[in-house]
């Protein structure tokens, strides 16, 4: 078998036998939802089955993340039919998936702890904020055009798109100018370092 | 191969008991 290009983030999660950290958390959530706008922007919105999974979830040699549809083989991508998901429901699912991946490996009765920040990216993709107002903090960037006097509608309550979510993963860093520079260098190290992983152990066995 | 895969992937964090309103809980009503 030749050098892979490309390892689903199951593959990564079975390899480290670990969950994936924070950062790398963040970065999948933008270097996905970066693939997801494009390919809408291409008018090319492949067909989405519901339930998205952490097999479908590809990182690429490049620091790319793509999501392919269900059960198929990476040359078959795209040309099996599926009912179609909206947007948001990509979005949930997708929120589900990078939790289940930051809680893998724990059991049933433990929680890992997230930061703050991660934790209402989270909820807002999953869509399991309160509604009661109490979970209302922080986050302003997936609001364009509202005037700085009004701060409380600035405030995010929901995500209704895959720019909503990268605006809010580029909000995370100091400069969010660096956002897709960064993102792909954290999901490209971690490519890079799993198969490196995966060479080893190889070479072990 | 145990020792160096936990080696090589090595994440700290904070593990705390579940909580029937924390973010797990959500997340599993949800599926």
């Amino acid at each position: 078998e030749g050098p892979r290009d490309a390892l689903s983030l199951e593959d990564i999660l079975r390899l480290y036998n670990q969950p994936i950290n924070e950062e790398q958390a963040w970065a999948v959530c933008f270097q996905c939802c970066g693939f997801l706008s494009t390919e809408d922007a291409r008018g090319r919105r492949a067909p989405r089955p519901r339930a998205l999974s952490a097999a479908q979830i590809r990182l690429w040699r490049d620091g790319a993340v793509t999501l392919a549809p269900t059960g198929e083989s990476l040359h078959d991508a795209g040309k099996l039919e599926y009912s179609r998901s909206t947007e948001t429901e990509v979005i949930e699912s997708l929120g589900i998936i990078i939790y289940k991946a930051l809680d893998y490996g724990l059991k049933e009765n433990e929680e890992r702890e997230l930061s703050p920040p991660l934790e209402k990216l989270i909820d807002l993709m999953a869509n399991t904020v309160e509604a009661d107002g109490s979970n209302d903090e922080g986050y302003e960037a997936a609001n364009e055009g509202m005037e700085d006097e009004d701060d409380e509608k600035r405030k995010i309550s929901a995500i209704r798109s895959y720019r909503d979510v990268m605006k809010l993963c580029a909000a995370h860093l100091p400069t969010e100018s660096e956002a897709p520079n960064h993102y792909q260098a954290v999901c490209r190290a971690l490519f890079a370092e799993t198969m490196e992983l995966y060479t080893f152990l190889t070479k072990i066995k | 191969e145990e020792v160096c895969r936990q080696k090589k992937g090595k994440s700290l964090y904070k593990i705390k008991p579940r909580h029937d309103s924390g973010i797990k809980a959500k997340i599993s009503m949800k599926t």
